[in-house]
Parts: structure tokens; sequence; C-alpha cells
């Protein structure tokens, strides 16, 4: 079962199209494995990404460097994760 | 029965059980298979119809990317208020003494499966791309709707993969069929979690639709409807005005197929939790994007085309 400890998902809030441009290059960055569930198109759409642990210092400092703001969305998935499992086996537990 | 949890995550197992027990307590609702999946899972849609042949139809669907699990949650609660508010609400009563309706609550259920027992995060299908060692296909990138242009990607890895070529997922094959088939649909709406928005076509293309301002008018009086009842904020728009540019979308294929009211939904993300929506939002979830389902609803109703 793949896990997720340690991911972060940030919320990314862009002013202008220039920091557009910068997600979407951070988007083609394959080795750092992003996953964005909401992808940078325009900057009244706030972008949501999750980033596995080994790359959550990088994408900070890349974003940080550009000056472009974000906030911490989920500080640890797999502990909203853990928790959702949990919800659902009392769930079950109660309809037996 | 009739103990089903609808404010609760469910396997498919569980889901597929809660579809026989509605067909077994409500006459006019029919369990249907359309097709199966990669894995050989059956897709079943829920017909509700009260007579007549080929009458013309709205269709509803839900998790066709399967993490965003509060789809396939607020589809089945949206299944039985359907089922139960039938003769009672007028509403209704009248749409399904004059309309069928068909409800795929889970467009993905290989993804859905996966989901539940490997990757919580998975979105895709889970269709083995030849030569990659990645695997599935964006099935929201896979219509024949200005298919492989910008706005997907050709990396298989990638989570817009568009596939490698258009209806190549059964999944998206089976509702082509299907709608094609059918011939009458005069409405579709394609459920997906989260960023809270209510989108008409197109994705591909910033050329506005010929309804554009019809359309329009319905998602503000859907979305006012929403917002009515918990106050969540809805926008509503194109899908590229609004998000971005994504083609080989569901709903600009419908469109384009001659289905005028063509919607898909983004449902809430109060909580800021995503699609990782805790369950006791499911059922506030359901509620209030009902009420905006009922407006699109309605109004393909009185203005059948």
């Amino acid at each position: 079962l793949e896990t997720f400890v340690g991911h972060q998902v940030l919320r990314i809030k862009t002013k202008n199209e220039e920091e557009v441009k910068q997600l979407q290059l951070l988007e083609s960055l394959e080795h750092l494995e992003l996953d964005f569930w909401i992808n940078p198109s325009a900057t009244a759409v706030p972008v949501d990404v999750r980033i596995p642990a080994v790359s959550v210092q990088s994408v900070k400092a890349f974003l940080e460097s550009q000056g472009i703001e974000y906030s911490i969305l989920i500080e640890d998935l797999q502990d909203v994760l853990d928790k959702e499992k949990q919800d659902m086996a009392e769930s079950a537990q109660r309809q037996r | 029965s009739g103990s089903f949890d609808f404010g609760a995550y469910h396997t498919l197992d569980d889901i597929n059980s809660e579809l026989d027990h509605l067909v077994s307590e409500y006459s006019f609702v029919e369990k249907i298979q359309i097709g199966e999946s990669y894995e050989k899972r059956p897709l079943y849609v829920l017909k509700f119809s009260t007579g007549g042949s080929n009458r013309p139809a709205i269709w509803l669907d839900a998790g066709i990317h399967s993490r965003e699990w509060v789809t396939q949650a607020s589809a089945l609660w949206i299944a039985n208020k359907i089922a139960s508010d039938y003769g009672t609400d007028a509403s209704i009563t009248s749409l399904l003494d004059k309309m069928d309706l068909f409800l795929l609550p889970v467009a993905n259920p290989d993804g859905f499966v996966y989901t539940h027992t490997s990757n919580r995060m998975w979105r895709k299908t889970r269709s083995k791309i030849p030569g990659s060692i990645c695997v599935g296909v964006d099935p929201n990138r896979n219509w024949d709707a200005g298919f492989g242009e910008a706005g997907a990607s050709g990396n298989s890895c990638s989570e817009t993969y568009h596939g490698p070529y258009p209806n190549s997922e059964p999944e998206v094959k089976s509702i082509v069929d299907f709608v094609k088939s059918h011939g009458n649909i005069k409405a579709f709406v394609s459920i997906h979690s989260y960023s809270q928005l209510l989108l008409y076509p197109y994705g591909y293309t910033e050329t506005p639709v010929p309804d554009q301002q019809e359309l329009h008018e319905v998602s503000a009086k859907a979305v006012a409807a929403l917002s009515s009842l918990y106050g969540t904020k809805y926008k509503y728009g194109s899908i590229i005005t609004t998000i971005y540019r994504a083609s080989g979308g569901t709903i600009d294929w419908t469109y384009n197929q001659g289905i005028k009211y063509s919607f898909t939904f983004e449902l809430r993300d109060t909580g800021r939790y995503g699609f990782l929506l805790p369950a006791k939002q499911i059922v506030p979830t359901a509620e209030e994007t009902w009420l905006a389902l009922k407006v699109i609803m309605e109004h393909t109703r009185d203005n059948m085309y």
C-alpha cells in the first residue's frame, strides 16, 4: 500500500501571468514528481499541488525565490488518509 | 436492508449492493450494465424511467477521476433522493413523467478499487500502456474533442495523459457507445471534485459555444440555488476561461454530439481538504449539488429541443 508520509499539499496564489508561467515551468520538472490537483492556468484560480516529502524543500525554495505566495493546505497527507481510513472503518462497524 | 449510511465512504462492493437495494425498493429504477472497465469490472448505470420507450433523457455520471470520492458518494445520495422523491416532490415527479434519467455512480471502477487498496491518490484508469512503465489514462482527456491538443499530456506518466487514441479507455468508450445508441440524451452532467465550479464547454478551444449565453444563464441560476443552502461559493463559466485549457474532455464531446445542456461540476472543497473531503461533508455536498442539478434538469425539461 502506497503511503504519503511527509507529503505536503500547498495552495499557491499567483499574482500575475509571469508567476503562472513559473508554476507551469515547475509542473514540467518531472523529477520532482509533483501532483497538481489544480493546474496553473490563470491568476484567479489558486493552484494546489501535492509534493512528495523529498521535494518539499526544493519546491518551497523555488517559490520563495520567485516571491510566489503559498500556504500549506495539508501538513502531512498520510495523517489525513489515516483519519479517513479510521472513519471508514468506524462507519462500517456501525452499519454492521 | 435500508441501513446504508449515505454520510460515509464505501467500497465498490458496498456501492453495488446499494444499487441493487435501490432497484429492489423502487419499481421505476433499473440497473443496467453499459460495458466493462479495463480490468473487466461492470459499469453499472441506474435507469430511472416511469414509462415510454426512448424518451428524452438526462445523463449524470460521477467518479471518472477515481480519487474524488465525494462524487461517487454524492451520486449515491442523489440516486436515493431521485427515487424517494418521485411521487412526492412535484418537480421530480414531473421530470420523470416526461424524461428518463441515467446515473453512473462509479465511472472508473478500476481506479476506485485501486484508491481503496493501493493508492488513495489515484486518479486515472488502470490500463496498461504498451512500452511504458506507467499505468493509466486520464479519462477526462480521452474523448474525441480536440483530442491530443494543448491541455493534455502525451507523457504516459502524467496525471493528464490523454491516452494513445480517442476512446482508448473502455470506460470512456462505453459511455460514448451508450450516448450514441440512445440518441435522445438532452442533458449530460459529469460530476468531479473539487474547486467549486460549474462549467460548460469548451475546454479545448477559446471559441465560445453557440449556446454560451443560455448555458451561462442556467449556470448562474444553478449556482444561486446551490449557494442558497450553505453559502458555498461557486464560480461558473466555460472550462477554458474559468480554469484552464483542457483538451479531450467529456462535455466538449457531448456538446459536439448535439447535447446542448452539457455541464461539469467541481464539487466543494470547504474544509480545505480538496478531494479528501471529510465524510461528514458528503451529505451537505450532495444536498447543495442536488439543488443546482435540479435547476439544470428542470431547465432541460422545460426547454426541450
